[in-house]
């Protein structure tokens, strides 16, 4: 899998990421779909946009370091705006 | 810090808040005071005051809810996303929700009002996210301090004087 070995599709943390992605940094639909195929491109640079405004690694996959912040509760207003 | 696009904020020093209901968490005057608190500390560092309104139309209407509650962003149940607010305007613009299906408390344990109250107030005000980890605007929930002894960080007092200048006194 592109984004990250132990990741796969239908996995719950990939539930999580693109919800996640989808509410605080406008992942928009088109871009969904993406999740499905095999070029992850602009989901990877979505992730690293995350991972760079919350002070993360900018690995642009689903590390554990990025998990557990997603797990964590926050505001609800997105990150990016729209 | 970073404002919201076109750096909305009020065109008045004088604004009024209303609290238009309450969670079950907590006893009404303990949430009077965490809400008090939290307009304090941006009232301290700005020219801005705050009066509470017991009815009609306030600039910052105040309120809990769960799921879906009138706007486009239903809230989500226990966990990740705790309250909401927005930027600085007329009718739902500056509000303030609250989900309560988060268990609301004073205290380290459960969410703590006062904290999450003084970062969406921010919200109210004009401030949008922070990616400064040490700012109250930064987005993720943390307890990292007694709100007794609570600051805001330098990066949350640039952004609020950015748009409505330090505190005269």
């Amino acid at each position: 899998y592109p984004l990250h070995g132990a990741v796969t599709q239908g996995h719950p943390s990939m539930d999580l990421a693109q919800q996640y992605l989808e509410k605080y940094y406008n992942l928009k639909k088109n871009e969904k779909q993406i999740f499905k195929r095999k070029d992850s491109s602009p989901v990877v640079k979505k992730i690293q946009e995350m991972q760079k405004f919350l002070g993360l690694e900018m690995t642009g996959k689903l590390d554990s370091n990025t998990m557990e912040l997603m797990h964590k509760p926050r505001c609800g207003v997105p990150d990016v705006g729209g | 810090f970073s404002t919201f696009p076109g750096s909305p904020k009020w065109r008045k020093s004088h604004i009024t808040y209303r609290i238009v209901n309450y969670t079950p968490d907590l006893p009404r005057q303990s949430v009077d005071s965490a809400i008090e608190k939290a307009l304090k500390i941006w009232e301290e560092v700005t020219p801005l005051t705050f009066s509470r309104i017991f009815e009609g139309e306030a600039d910052i209407m105040i309120s809990f809810a769960v799921g879906e509650h009138g706007d486009f962003y239903p809230f989500d149940g226990p966990g990740q996303s705790l309250a909401h607010a927005y930027p600085p305007g007329p009718g739902f613009y500056g509000d303030v929700h609250f989900d309560d299906d988060e268990k609301w408390t004073l205290g380290p344990s459960g969410t703590n009002l006062f904290l999450v109250a003084a970062h969406e107030l921010g919200h109210s005000l004009g401030l949008f996210h922070s990616n400064n980890k040490e700012s109250l605007m930064y987005p993720v929930y943390r307890f990292s301090t007694s709100p007794a002894n609570f600051h805001l960080s330098h990066d949350d007092i640039e952004g609020i004087q950015s748009l409505y200048a330090p505190s005269p006194s």
